[in-house]
């Protein structure tokens, strides 16, 4: 028996909302410690790593670990049939071919739930090696959001450059060049609102922008997102799950041919 | 010119 019930119930809307572009389907691994899922993009350029820890949950049961194997496009329909103040429960048998939704008005009054059928998902998981990053970058989520945003207009790509001065975004393309410039804050009056940035070594990465714009679609998560980089390695985008976990985006480099 | 690497160019399968 599986069975998890979480009161902020938004939270799951907006974990689906994160991965419904970039994921078709996917598998959300559960046991007594939480839930989990990895999975590639189609085209193998980025991962995606989600974790919802027990803890985090109101009520968590996982008698035994389950994969459940899940189209998210239909799980994200179902999830927007809940309302953003709804509790949500997900609950499914040892071994069974489906999963149900159960969303409750916090006032008990309006009672939903929508069965779904799982997927038999053969899927292959990566190892991540833990890695001390060369630059740490904390920024508002809605800042890094707007900057893709603008920079996407100007070419497929972006540099993110990373120096003690600060961090360089830079997009080139026909009609021209963007740069935008956001050097550490000296102080903030909301701790969201801050730019810090962690060095211990310069680096400059070329990314695609359709990834990152896919992944900023976790900014309804969290206030401030994180970016880590090191020459060479896949960047890491992450974004907080309320304290009950992380979504956290690697995406592969563009590199010299 | 660059070229888009693959995330398994990095990661290995568990």
């Amino acid at each position: 028996m599986f069975e998890a019930r979480l009161v902020q119930g938004n939270l799951l809307k907006k974990v689906l909302e994160s991965l419904k572009d970039l994921l078709t389907e996917a598998s959300w691994d559960c046991a007594d410690t939480g839930i989990q899922l990895q999975a590639m993009d189609n085209s193998h350029v980025s991962l995606v790593s989600v974790q919802l820890r027990a803890d985090g949950f109101d009520k968590f049961r996982c008698d035994r670990q389950l994969s459940m194997g899940m189209n998210l496009t239909s799980m994200s329909k179902i999830l927007r049939c809940a309302a953003n103040d709804d509790i949500i429960t997900i609950k499914a048998q040892d071994q069974a071919d489906n999963v149900t939704f159960v969303f409750e008005s916090p006032n008990q009054e309006k009672v939903a739930d929508y069965e779904m059928k799982l997927m038999n998902l053969d899927q292959e998981h990566l190892g991540i090696p833990e890695t001390d990053y060369a630059a740490v970058i904390k920024l508002p989520a809605a800042e890094f959001q707007r900057i893709i945003k603008d920079l996407s207009q100007f070419g497929e790509s972006v540099v993110i450059s990373c120096t003690k001065e600060g961090v360089k975004f830079s997009a080139a393309g026909d009609i021209g060049v963007g740069n935008i410039k956001l050097a550490q804050t000296a102080s903030v009056d909301k701790e969201e609102e801050a730019v810090t940035i962690e060095m211990q070594e310069p680096v400059t990465l070329t990314f695609a922008c359709r990834y990152l714009n896919m992944f900023t679609k976790a900014t309804c998560l969290a206030p401030q997102v994180t970016l880590s980089m090191s020459p060479e390695v896949p960047l890491v985008v992450e974004y907080k799950i309320g304290d009950m976990g992380h979504v956290r985006y690697y995406l592969a480099p563009k590199i010299e041919d | 010119k660059v070229k888009q690497a693959s995330i398994m160019n990095f990661f290995q399968k568990k």
